[in-house]
């Protein structure tokens, strides 16, 4: 969705969450090198997290990939440091 | 498998291990087992050799806390994060916690704590996230029966340590299946609400229309009082119904959920005593008849009578021309029956009784 338009709630809510599973396990940068700094970046690591689910690479917060972030799960990264 | 980064390990093979607190959802002795069983896992596969200390400093010091519980990697409350370690290494390395908001058990009603405590020591041994579904170093949290250990995970463990010299005979699950496998076979095959869902081993495949890449996950975690193995499925979608078949035992879906009243025994259907397994299953929409298949029979049931068609069974090979006569899998689409044989599938005019065309197993699968 294009940050141009307005957020609902829930979709405002599902980014949060995103971006936060996606700084813990996948080395997204924090602050303002992460979502709002660089779609880009945020991409990427959407990616990166479809590939090792071999979830569809999209890089879109789709429903599946939402899904597998709200999975209960182990604490350590996914990825090296 | 995947190692940390250079592939940090115990340069010993002597481990040391402390419980320092215990959360009050088990006895301290099932949590004492708990913690014991998963060290066990791995030391049976390898070298390694647990000490338990009572106090002091261990390699491996276990415990349980929440939120913000001293390593600045604060747990998240219920669900979400459920534990987490530290690769081997001095200080924290090795460390091992356990998130006490959630709700610890011996059994499958809540957060499993042997297996949650297996996965964890795996990180403490070396192990980081392996990206096979059916592996125990899998990110997400899934109930199992049975041996942990996939043979990723003990090939993994190996890589760092070795075998153990004296092994155990232990039977680790295989690998998930490789869906671009050329001879790749499937077990059952059916439509569910638009998608197609594709079984093998302990696994299903989940395609979706508008989805490029179909989705591969563990049968259990999706339907925990699933067997780890389907013989056959079909939807009925008059019914909204999909039967799911493994050995002598049918179940029922509705979407995702299982229907109460199931597993039945399938000699509800109307099949003999002697049939101990359906082969394949597939709904004839235009008919109204499924067609259930065993070794070089099939039988024909009414849906709508509940009874079995009086001319059952009949001979797979007379009334499907061009077929092999045995029959891994099913589906009908738009008039055409695809029946799925070791690694080829047949695209089968149920009209005109022809064999329109011959392609892999796995096209179905983008490969």
């Amino acid at each position: 969705p294009s940050s141009a338009l307005p957020l609902s709630p829930r979709d405002r809510d599902d980014r949060l969450l995103a971006e936060k599973y996606l700084r813990r396990f996948y080395g997204l940068p924090a602050g303002l090198q992460g979502r709002q700094g660089s779609p880009v970046a945020f991409r990427t690591q959407v990616e990166k997290m479809q590939r090792f689910f071999k979830l569809e690479v999209t890089g879109n917060l789709d429903c599946n990939t939402l899904e597998v972030m709200k999975m209960p799960r182990c604490g350590v990264p996914d990825v090296g440091e | 498998y995947n190692h940390f980064p250079r592939h940090l390990k115990w340069q010993n093979n002597n481990v040391t291990f402390r419980i320092v607190n215990y959360t009050p959802d088990l006895k301290k002795s099932d949590v004492d087992r708990a913690i014991r069983n998963a060290l066990n896992i791995w030391s049976d596969v390898t070298p390694l050799v647990f000490k338990k200390l009572h106090q002091g400093n261990a390699d491996i010091m276990i415990s349980f806390g929440s939120q913000e519980h001293g390593d600045y990697n604060p747990f998240d409350g219920p669900d979400g994060l459920l534990a987490h370690a530290y690769p081997p290494g001095q200080g924290m390395g090795g460390d091992t916690h356990f998130d006490e908001d959630e709700h610890w058990t011996k059994d499958s009603s809540a957060y499993n704590l042997f297996i949650v405590a297996a996965h964890e020591l795996g990180h403490a041994l070396g192990m980081s996230h392996s990206a096979d579904a059916g592996a125990l170093m899998y990110p997400v949290y899934s109930y199992s029966t049975g041996y942990l250990l996939s043979e990723d995970d003990i090939e993994g463990i190996q890589a760092l340590y070795g075998p153990n010299p004296n092994p155990r005979k232990v039977k680790p699950k295989p690998d998930a299946p490789n869906k671009c496998n050329p001879m790749l076979s499937f077990d059952a095959a059916t439509e569910l609400r638009g998608e197609t869902i594709i079984f093998k081993d302990r696994f299903y495949w989940r395609l979706h229309p508008q989805m490029v890449e179909p989705e591969q996950t563990l049968i259990k975690s999706t339907w925990p009082s699933l067997p780890n193995k389907v013989d056959a499925a079909y939807e009925n979608p008059e019914k909204d119904l999909v039967i799911i078949f493994s050995g002598i035992r049918m179940w029922a879906l509705n979407g995702y959920s299982l229907v109460d009243g199931y597993p039945k025994y399938i000699h509800k259907l109307g099949l003999p005593k002697t049939v101990r397994k359906v082969d394949a299953a597939v709904h004839i929409g235009d008919t109204g008849k499924t067609l259930l298949f065993t070794e070089e029979e099939y039988w024909s049931y009414d849906e709508a009578t509940g009874k079995m068609d009086s001319d059952s069974p009949r001979s797979i090979e007379q009334d499907f021309p061009g077929m092999d006569d045995e029959v891994d899998a099913a589906v009908f689409h738009y008039g055409h029956l695809y029946f799925f044989h070791e690694h080829v599938q047949y695209e089968y005019s149920y009209t005109s009784r022809k064999v329109m065309r011959i392609l892999r197993t796995n096209s179905i699968l983008n490969c």
